[in-house]
């Protein structure tokens, strides 16, 4: 799976961006 | 692990304009067809269809407007399936969809009305209650962070309560007075966006009853009664008293209690209260007999049922203690009294009355207050006064005839009360004297060899007989003689010679008594006379004159002086110099991992060199092992300065096992490396991985618990080329955290060449050993120093070193104070000669805790060869830092 997200910047510009798994 | 949430909406709004929101994709559509599929609350769980997914993109929309309230955390289940078989390809993937709060939710009040109550006369900032509103908005966040208020006071006036704005407990802000409010209403408001303007606000009401204490004295209603009863009849109601009390009506603060303070002794009457009106009733329950006593003062207190409150208690019933009344008293007695006569004499009686009672004081003691002529005695016990010698009329301490004196009454309570009163007696005259030479003051000298005496009859007549005056003494024969002048017979000395005489002038009375003034007269000597002295004659009653003029001389000692001139003059001189001293060590984040930065080696080196901020800490021994330059202390030690450095900080600079050992602030460690990675781990995105942080040990003998400290590690473990790009330590600890078999480092078993540098230090006679010169300074090594010295003159012993090359790469400097003792003792002690070998190792150290000053003992000689080495360095503890393998003498 490779899951992207729209995130929304202070102006309203939507953003996708992917994340990993991350490991602590 | 997925650890952020994929998406967020806001609550209350249309999202939808903001579709896809996310999408997920498996490389899967790459091989085979796939469609997608979401499950889970908001899709096929309540609330429904909140979310959907296009199947063949992977697209998620939302489609509903979402209450955070109701669902804050939507979890939605991502699958992807074979098109045709509906076979899963991948596992489900949990998709977060956060929803924003909006602040759409008032604060409400536990209650809408609050009922309190306090007691009066309460401490200032005493909690009275504690109001309670909540916010549904999202926790710890703004729209649920309430902040109280109170927004007006009933009655109005100065604000009696004060509000704590972040936890609602109401506190009391200046002292309640029931009697002057007894309630207060207060409205108070809690505002969401703590208190800002915002905020959404509600009101409550607040109700505080002000509880009654007793802290009012109740007074009578009137400052005297009177009431007559025949004699021989008893009666339920002489009179009734009026007790008036500002407190809580028909509370025991109220309610009045009567009693006697004195004139009942025989019990003839009673006073009981009257709960309604709170008078006292007075009765008289047992008859009285009128040829006993026709009139009887009563003397009543009132107090109330409940006790008086601590704050006032203290001022009921003020007890006003003895006084002497009348504040004086007169007494008189004749002159003549003889002493047999005084010894059975008594003055007087004069005691002192209790005020509270008005009889006379019995727990009291007398004595006696001024009494200048000590005349009188007085009874500790019942005042009687009494004489304690013959009184005289003519005393100087009589005026006119009255002898003032004073008497103390002092109570045995606690606290003690003292009254004052005055004594006058009147002394009945009697004619008891002789005539008296008056005060003439004659100045006697060369130039005026006589003197006139006047007598005079202190017994107060001015006509009396004459009088006879007659030398009685004189130091060498007929220096003096009498001559008499007139008819008063008022004679004058004439002087025949120098010294002194006395002259006694007799008074013949009537009785042809013969009592007697006398006085010394003194003339100077003839050098005395000469040089102007001037001689005052004072002839009086039994008065002797003796002009003599005794000079003092004040010698002030100047050994304070001396002293201070001597002071202490710092700085002057050399000494054992004592070593500034820290407690706390301190971190350098060079030491961590990384190269150091180069300008904390300056930072480092002006401290030491300041002599007033030396660390203790491990961190900085090592430290300082590779900074020497700069290092001197505060009392002229600067020789050292300039001197360079092994060059191999990396080979001296410390593992954290020596951090440790060094007394490194582990919890400091702790939380630096916690903190680091929160900070890490809530951040939003993922950190190379070479950024994180490191503390590391080998896991070496007697490694501490935790030596493979906390590490915030990030990374794809899907790939591991990240793990060339670290370090070899980061390296190390992410093949431990991968579950590798890691390798040893491989600097620790290298056999790095060794050099052992061993010097020895005499107090005095020695001549210092040289230098053993090091090969290459320069290479990569182990450089050990042992040193002992002494100072006190006992043989050397052999200093013994062990090498021990693995515990490289370090510098390890050990060093050994043999009783330093004397200040000048170690005067030139230490002199290095000229190294010829430019190779070389010079070793200073500092002693570390001599008091005394001692004079520049280290003097080292230009080096120029740049490859020599000075090492400075500060030995803490020098037996329990050491290895166990270390041995020194």
């Amino acid at each position: 799976f490779l899951p992207q997200v729209k995130e929304w910047d202070e102006n309203g510009v939507g953003r996708w961006k992917t994340f990993k798994r991350q490991k602590r | 692990e997925w650890i952020k949430f994929a998406a967020a909406c806001r609550e209350g709004e249309d999202n939808s304009k903001r579709n896809p929101i996310a999408k997920v994709r498996s490389d899967c559509e790459e091989t085979q067809p796939i469609v997608y599929r979401i499950t889970g609350q908001g899709i096929d769980e309540s609330p429904i269809g909140v979310f959907i997914i296009n199947s063949r993109t992977g697209e998620i929309n939302i489609t509903k407007i979402v209450d955070r309230e109701l669902t804050p955390v939507f979890v939605i289940l991502c699958h992807a399936e074979n098109a045709a078989t509906g076979l899963a390809v991948e596992k489900p993937l949990e998709l977060r969809v956060r929803v924003l709060d909006v602040n759409d939710n008032i604060p409400i009040f536990s209650q809408t009305i609050y009922e309190g109550a306090i007691e009066e006369g309460g401490m200032e900032n005493t909690l009275v209650m504690k109001l309670v509103a909540t916010d549904a908005d999202e926790p710890n966040n703004l729209n649920s962070k309430i902040a109280y208020k109170i927004e007006s006071q009933e009655p109005a006036g100065a604000p009696m309560f004060i509000l704590n704005k972040q936890n609602g407990e109401l506190h009391i802000a200046n002292i309640l007075d029931r009697e002057q409010h007894s309630s207060f209403s207060l409205i108070v408001k809690a505002t969401d966006r703590d208190g800002g303007s915002d905020g959404i606000s509600s009101q409550c009401t607040c109700g505080v009853k002000v509880i009654d204490v007793n802290d009012n004295f109740p007074t009578l209603g009137q400052s005297s009664y009177s009431a007559s009863i025949s004699e021989n009849t008893l009666s339920s109601e002489m009179f009734r008293i009026q007790a008036i009390d500002a407190d809580e009506e028909f509370t025991d603060n109220w309610k009045a209690v009567f009693f006697f303070i004195s004139g009942n002794e025989g019990g003839f009457f009673d006073i009981v209260t009257d709960p309604a009106t709170n008078q006292g009733i007075v009765r008289c329950i047992k008859k009285l007999d009128y040829e006993q006593m026709q009139s009887v003062p009563l003397s009543i207190g009132v107090r109330n049922v409940a006790a008086f409150h601590h704050s006032v208690s203290s001022q009921y019933q003020v007890i006003e203690g003895p006084a002497f009344s009348p504040s004086s008293i007169s007494f008189s007695a004749s002159e003549s009294l003889t002493k047999q006569s005084i010894s059975t004499y008594i003055v007087g009686t004069y005691q002192a009355i209790d005020m509270d009672t008005g009889r006379p004081a019995t727990n009291v003691r007398y004595i006696m207050g001024r009494d200048p002529d000590a005349l009188f005695i007085i009874n500790p016990n019942n005042a009687e006064i009494r004489f304690t010698k013959i009184i005289d009329r003519e005393s100087h301490y009589v005026i006119n005839g009255v002898y003032t004196a004073e008497v103390l009454a002092i109570s045995r309570d606690f606290p003690q009360r003292t009254s004052t009163g005055t004594i006058l007696l009147t002394i009945q005259d009697a004619n008891d004297n002789c005539p008296l030479v008056t005060n003439e003051i004659r100045k006697v000298c060369m130039n005026t060899p006589s003197v006139v005496i006047i007598a005079k009859d202190l017994d107060a007549d001015p006509h009396g007989p004459p009088f006879k005056f007659v030398i009685v003494s004189q130091p060498r024969n007929h220096l003096w003689d009498i001559r008499y002048v007139n008819v008063c017979q008022t004679p004058f000395l004439h002087r025949h010679g120098w010294g002194w005489g006395r002259v006694r002038v007799c008074h013949v009375d009537h009785a042809h008594t013969s009592r007697g003034a006398s006085a010394s007269l003194s003339l100077p000597d003839q050098s005395e006379t000469e040089s102007g002295t001037k001689l005052f004659f004072k002839m009086h009653y039994l008065l002797f004159l003796s002009p003599l003029v005794i000079p003092i001389l004040m010698s002030r000692s100047d050994c304070c002086g001396n002293c201070l001139g001597a002071g202490t003059k710092h700085g002057v001189g050399a000494g054992f110099e004592t070593v500034p001293e820290c407690t706390e060590g301190n971190i350098h984040s060079w030491g961590i991992e990384g190269a150091q930065p180069e300008d904390r080696v300056n930072i480092y080196t002006n401290t030491y060199g300041g002599g007033g901020m030396v660390t203790s800490g491990g961190v900085e021994e090592i430290t300082g092992l590779g900074t020497v330059k700069g290092y001197g202390t505060a009392g002229g030690y600067g020789t050292a300065a300039g001197y360079g450095t092994t060059g191999r900080k990396e080979s001296i600079g410390g593992t954290i096992k020596e951090y440790r050992e060094g007394g490194v602030n582990m919890a400091f460690l702790d939380s630096y490396f916690s903190e680091k990675a929160f900070a890490y781990a809530d951040e939003d995105e993922g950190r190379p991985a070479n950024d994180c942080l490191l503390i590391y040990d080998h896991e070496g003998l007697d490694s501490p618990v935790g030596s493979i400290g906390c590490c915030s590690f990030i990374g794809d473990d899907l790939d591991d080329t990240y793990l060339d790009t670290l370090g070899p330590k980061f390296k190390t600890l992410a093949e431990i955290c991968l579950g590798r078999e890691i390798e040893p480092i491989p600097d620790v078993n290298l056999p790095w060449p060794t050099t052992v540098v061993t010097e020895n230090t005499y107090t005095t006679g020695s001549t210092l050993q040289p230098a053993m010169p090091i090969p290459d300074p320069v290479l990569q090594g182990n450089v050990i120093v042992t040193e002992t010295y002494t100072t006190s003159g006992s043989p050397l012993k052999p200093p013994t070193r062990n090498v021990d090359p693995l515990y490289s790469p370090n510098v390890v400097v050990t060093e050994r104070v043999v009783a330093p003792a004397s200040v000048t003792g170690l005067h030139g002690m230490l002199e290095i000669p000229d190294l010829p070998d430019g190779s070389n190792v010079v070793v200073t150290e500092r002693v570390i805790a001599p008091s005394s000053r001692i004079p520049p003992s280290l003097s080292i000689p230009d080096l120029a060869d740049a490859s020599n080495v000075v090492v400075t360095e500060r030995v803490i503890r020098p037996a329990s830092g050491l290895q166990s393998n270390f041995g020194i003498p």
